[in-house]
C-alpha cells in the first residue's frame, strides 16, 4: 500500500508511477521522458557519491570531466537547480530545472531563468559590477585576455544597450526586451537532446507505454 | 580604439559552465 503525497525525495532510489506522473504534470516531459531523465539523474548522482543526489563536484564532473575547481557558472546553475537550498538536486529538483530547457518550454520561462543565473547577488536586477565579474570569470575560463579598457568597453556597450532607462543596472523588464532583440543570448537556454531523451536515456524501470 | 561590437551576454552564455547539453554526452 503506497502513499502518494509527496514525500522526500532525497535518495530516494525508485519511484511509483504517481510520483513519475506528478512531474510529468510539474514539467514539460511526458512520463516516458521523466524515466528516462532518471536514467540520467542516476547515472549523475553516482558518479562520486552514490546516495540520490547530486552533488556539486557531480555536476561539475559532468560538465567540465573534473570535480575539482572553482565555476561561477557552475556555482549559480548548482544554486538554481537546487530549489530547497539544501546543497544538493534531487530528483525533482533536476526535473523541474530542466524543464525550462526543453525546446517547447515557453521562451518567457528560460528569459526568467537566464536572469536569475545572471543576477549574481540575487538582488532583482543585473548590476553592472556582476556583468564585470562575469566577463572575467569567462575570461578566467577560456584563458582569454583583455586589458581593462576593452573589457570597460564591452559593458558600456552592453549597458547602452540593455539598460534602457540608464540607471546602471538591468531590470527583469530591460532583460526581456534585450534578449528578445538578441535570441542568440538564450541559445544556450534550449537543450535540444530533451526532445528525443528517451531515445537516450531508454528507462526499463516501468513499461509505461 | 576600434568600436566594441560585443555584447557581454553573448560571451558570458559561451561558458563551459552554462552549457548543459554535456550532460547529455555519453
Amino acid at each position: 500500500c503506497f502513499s502518494h503525497r509527496p514525500r522526500p525525495w532525497k535518495a530516494q532510489r525508485r519511484f511509483d508511477y504517481a510520483d513519475l506522473s506528478r512531474l510529468a504534470d510539474e514539467s514539460r516531459f511526458t512520463v516516458n521522458e521523466v524515466e528516462a531523465l532518471f536514467e540520467l539523474f542516476k547515472k549523475l548522482s553516482s558518479s562520486i557519491i552514490d546516495d540520490g543526489s547530486i552533488h556539486k563536484e557531480e555536476l561539475q564532473l559532468a560538465l567540465f570531466q573534473t570535480p575539482y575547481g572553482e565555476n561561477l557558472f557552475l556555482d549559480r546553475v548548482f544554486d538554481l537547480f537546487d530549489e530547497r537550498r539544501n546543497g544538493v538536486i534531487e530528483f525533482d529538483e533536476f526535473v523541474h530545472a530542466l524543464s525550462v530547457f526543453h525546446p517547447y518550454a515557453p521562451l518567457e520561462e528560460k528569459i526568467d531563468f537566464a536572469f536569475r543565473l545572471y543576477d549574481l547577488r540575487q538582488t532583482g536586477y543585473i548590476e553592472r559590477e556582476e556583468v564585470k565579474q562575469m566577463v572575467i570569470a569567462i575570461m578566467m575560463e577560456s584563458d582569454m585576455k583583455l586589458s581593462d579598457e576593452l573589457l570597460e568597453a564591452i559593458i558600456d556597450k552592453t549597458f547602452a544597450d540593455a539598460d534602457s532607462d540608464k540607471d546602471g543596472r538591468i531590470s527583469k523588464e530591460e532583460w526581456k526586451a534585450f534578449a528578445i532583440r538578441h535570441p542568440s543570448l538564450l541559445k544556450n537556454m534550449t537543450l535540444p537532446y530533451l526532445k528525443d531523451v528517451s531515445t537516450i536515456f531508454p528507462s526499463f524501470v516501468f513499461n509505461t507505454e | 580604439v576600434a568600436p566594441v561590437t560585443m555584447n557581454a551576454f553573448e560571451l558570458i552564455s559561451k561558458s563551459q559552465g552554462l552549457n548543459l547539453s554535456s550532460l547529455f554526452e555519453k
